[in-house]
């Protein structure tokens, strides 16, 4: 039989946050992106298949920090990485990309590229855009959430990387 | 960050990783996600894919040292995770979380935070959905 499992992330999550039906909101986008990658293995697919396809659906929903909805750097904009691998021994990944609407995608046509592990920035939007991915504007991934988030962390001049920091500010 | 892995029924393992980074973060700062060994792994032992600070998860090769544990020590699934996540990530500055799923199609979800949004499915059975710790951190009913 097939097995999956996904994540949507960790840190400090305070129930209080989840009232007023934001955990219903939760764990249905995480049951979408099970159903998503069961779909595939019921059906016969690829482990890889099915992974791409899971995280594509928590890409999709702007609750998670990936694809829509994911967080914003100190100068305002939004720069994504993505990685996968095989067991086989075969990987692809992407970091830094602005403009593939889904970049687990990009780092599979990486992976499936078979000359490279790692493209980056621009590189990796250019290669996306002629590998043929769909793309999205830069106003397609931000989230009003996100932005708070980031305007709360420049209100208190928080250093995204400094240990003493709440993980919500710095992970979302 | 948000993630996955699989093991299909022909036994092929997969782990895949998707993030935006962290709020506030320095542009071209590259975390744990795309580099594999750290935030994702899949050899033919097991599949890991990886979420928190970023940093910390590099520096302790997290997902890889868990493949090592079980390939060379003959450590467990839940071993080998709840050693990494719960000693080789902090002692490395880190928190956060990750999901694994082995060869005989055991998984994995560990944490050494308040929470993590995971979820897992297996063949026959009924999709699990968590938060906190509606069921141990380290289990798949």
């Amino acid at each position: 039989g097939w097995t999956l499992a996904i994540h949507g992330g960790a840190g400090t999550i305070p129930r209080a946050a989840l009232t007023g039906g934001k955990e219903a909101e939760y764990r249905a986008g995480l049951l979408a992106a099970l159903e998503a990658g069961a779909t595939v293995l019921r059906a016969g697919g690829t482990a890889g298949d099915a992974v791409v396809e899971a995280v594509r659906a928590l890409e999709d929903c702007p609750l998670f920090n990936a694809g829509r909805g994911s967080t914003f750097t100190s100068d305002g904009t939004i720069e994504m990485d993505a990685a996968l691998m095989l067991g086989e021994g075969k990987a692809g990944a992407v970091t830094g990309v602005t403009r593939p609407r889904n970049p687990i995608r990009a780092a599979r046509a990486v992976l499936e590229g078979g000359r490279h592990v790692l493209l980056s920035g621009a590189a990796a939007d250019a290669f996306a855009a002629a590998t043929g991915l769909d793309l999205a504007p830069a106003d397609y991934f931000r989230t009003e959430h996100r932005l708070a988030q980031l305007e709360a962390a420049r209100a208190q001049d928080r250093v995204a990387l400094d240990h003493d920091v709440p993980a919500p500010a710095r992970m979302g | 960050t948000v993630g996955a892995v699989a093991r299909d029924a022909a036994g092929r393992l997969a782990a895949a990783t998707s993030t935006g980074g962290m709020t506030n973060k320095r542009p071209g700062r590259v975390g744990d996600c795309p580099v594999f060994g750290a935030g994702t792994w899949a050899d033919q032992a097991v599949a890991i894919s990886c979420t928190g600070t970023g940093e910390a998860f590099i520096r302790a090769a997290a997902a890889h040292e868990i493949s090592a544990r079980i390939r060379h020590l003959g450590e467990t699934l839940e071993q080998a995770c709840a050693r990494v996540i719960g000693t080789d990530v902090p002692a490395a500055g880190g928190r956060g979380g990750l999901i694994a799923v082995d060869a005989a199609g055991h998984a994995a979800l560990p944490f050494n935070t308040e929470g993590m949004y995971r979820g897992a499915w297996r063949a026959g059975g009924r999709p699990f959905i968590a938060i906190h710790e509606e069921a141990p951190a380290g289990s798949v009913p």
